[in-house]
């Protein structure tokens, strides 16, 4: 009907500008209830090109992905195996609240190398990070600046650092500097031969851009470190700062939308559904497991 | 009429059990009953490595074959579905005999590259049928 033909001209969320890149012929199709476009379906729109005959070209033809960062893929295909089994099953546990991470890598930084040693080794970058992809159904659990080592540069074993987040605010295009809008300064220690990730917790700092759905967020982060062992020569080869990689940002998501995994809505599900399916009975043993189930 | 016996006996052999529960089978399943049956697929059949991550391999599964004429809870089926083959059988051949399909699915975890270069790890319900029914 011409009224669905309208809901996807509409253009109220970035997801529906992907359906730009869909052959004329598919949009009929793509009539699906405004929470699923809004889903930021990665799946969706190259299941439906398969199912149209040039979909295949065209799906190789379309532009190259932008190749994420290598520590980035390898942080997500560690944080996979620990989420779901090699078939790809979601795995149950508590902890387990979120059905959606995403990691960006910064559009841009600017690092401001500076060094006082009386003070510790400074590592100072602005950040920003562009966030189109968090839909509007997706609702924040947590979110980490999530630091690497190159490990390839010798630094000292055990670090504690201070940390300081600033978010700057464009308010008018027209405004030249960006006012601070707020600021968070903690101190974290970790030992650097058992880690290759640092997780920086941000969730209540970063809640109130996600909740209002900002789509970019650009933030300096000023992180000082000294060595905690004073017997170590303060004076590093190499500098705290040169071993930090600018840091990543993840947020764990609730999708709320249909086409996502909810937990406790599967064990809803289970106790609703009235028939029993039927069970997969070998000719001997699933017959007499049927009657007793069926009394 | 013993001697007829034997020569009958002689003519065809007692069967054996294994061919019996065999000769019986026929009578409880039909042939090739509604059931859950084995589909697995790689992402790079489909070309689509480049940006899908992980799992390496998915097992949608896919339900296939003939519903009973009376299925009665053994599928999980309402009445409707008798009544349906009733209307097919004696009313009306033109309205479809139920059909077999996914009962009940599984949920998939996938690992996905976003046109921005961002990764993604997503978990999407119902994409792994796990139990068959008539309707």
């Amino acid at each position: 009907p011409p009224a669905r033909a309208q809901l996807i001209s509409d253009k109220s969320s970035g997801f529906l500008a992907a359906q730009e890149e869909l052959p004329s012929e598919l949009k009929p199709l793509l009539w699906l209830p405004q929470g699923v476009l809004r889903g930021g379906y990665a799946l969706l729109p190259p299941l439906l090109k398969v199912l149209s005959e040039q979909g295949q070209q065209q799906w190789h033809s379309q532009g190259p992905r932008l190749q994420p960062d290598s520590r980035a893929l390898r942080y997500m295909k560690r944080l996979y195996k620990m989420s779901a089994t090699k078939e790809g099953i979601p795995k149950a546990s508590k902890s387990h609240l979120y059905n959606t991470v995403r990691l960006f890598t910064p559009c841009w930084e600017c690092k401001h190398p500076h060094r006082d040693l009386s003070k510790g080794d400074l590592h100072s970058v602005d950040l920003l990070f562009n966030l189109d992809r968090v839909t509007a159904l997706e609702h924040l659990l947590k979110s980490v600046l999530l630091y690497s080592f190159d490990t390839s540069i010798p630094i000292s074993s055990s670090i504690t650092c201070m940390c300081h987040l600033s978010v700057q605010e464009h308010g008018s295009p027209g405004q030249v500097c960006p006012s601070i809008s707020h600021s968070i300064a903690f101190s974290l220690h970790f030992e650097v031969r058992r880690r290759k990730w640092v997780e920086l917790d941000v969730t209540s700092f970063l809640q109130p851009l996600i909740a209002t759905h900002r789509r970019n967020i650009h933030m300096a982060v000023n992180v000082t470190c000294l060595v905690a062992d004073p017997q170590e020569d303060t004076r590093l080869e190499h500098p705290i700062s040169v071993a930090l990689v600018p840091p990543s940002l993840l947020l764990y998501l609730n999708d709320t939308s249909e086409q996502a995994y909810h937990r406790w809505n599967s064990l809803r599900h289970r106790r609703k559904s009235p028939a029993w399916p039927r069970q997969r009975s070998s000719p001997t043993g699933g017959k007499g497991q049927e009657t007793s189930q069926r009394a | 009429s013993r001697r007829r016996r034997e020569d009958k006996l002689k003519a065809s052999p007692a069967t054996s059990p294994s061919n019996l529960s065999q000769y019986f089978k026929q009578f409880l399943f039909p042939q090739n009953e509604c059931e859950l049956h084995n589909f697995r697929l790689s992402f790079s059949q489909l070309k689509w490595d480049k940006w899908i991550i992980a799992p390496n391999r998915y097992s949608p599964q896919y339900c296939k074959g003939d519903c009973p004429r009376v299925v009665g809870h053994r599928y999980g089926s309402p009445v409707h579905t008798m009544v349906q083959n009733i209307i097919y059988e004696k009313l009306d051949p033109s309205v479809p005999k139920p059909s077999c399909v996914p009962a009940e699915y599984s949920p998939l975890s996938v690992l996905t590259i976003e046109p921005d270069g961002s990764i993604v790890y997503k978990e999407y319900e119902d994409m792994i049928a796990t139990r068959c029914t008539c309707r």
